[in-house]
């Protein structure tokens, strides 16, 4: 049975902004 | 038509957290991302909320979601499948169909609505 990560399920948004 | 959704929002998929827990993909909570964000060395929660859906200019089974994200409020805009489910602070997954979800994925599945405010991850400041 596969196993996922649970980052995988949730969206990476504002990509390179910092500061 | 044939959903291309990512095979972990299928209803029974299992998540490991970041101590290494195993949860179903319908049982995870809230607490369950801010845990696991918290031990996390890279990754860091978000707020996004979302300011505006629209179906797509593309396809008719893609909708836009602008989001504002984080504490800079920036807008973000996503393209995604109608049936693509969002974890929404305190009330779990939802979609802008949320049939479409319940349908394909068999995963229980609340309406995405203008005002929602989703999780997301960001990397965290190095400093």
């Amino acid at each position: 049975v596969p196993v996922f990560p649970w980052h995988s399920l949730v969206p990476f948004l504002e990509p390179s902004q910092s500061g | 038509a044939p959903s291309s959704l990512p095979p972990y929002f299928i209803k029974g998929s299992i998540i490991q957290l970041a101590d290494g827990e195993l949860k179903r993909v319908e049982d995870l909570r809230t607490e369950d991302f801010i845990q696991s964000a918290e031990i996390s060395s890279e990754l860091k929660i978000d707020s996004s909320t979302v300011e505006r859906i629209e179906g797509s200019q593309t396809s008719a089974n893609f909708a836009v979601v602008q989001f504002s994200v984080g504490e800079h409020r920036s807008q973000v805009s996503v393209e995604v499948l109608l049936e693509y489910p969002f974890f929404v602070f305190g009330q779990g997954w939802s979609s802008c169909c949320p049939d479409r979800t319940t349908q394909l994925l068999e995963l229980p599945c609340s309406k995405l609505s203008v005002g929602d405010v989703c999780i997301s991850l960001t990397l965290k400041n190095l400093k």
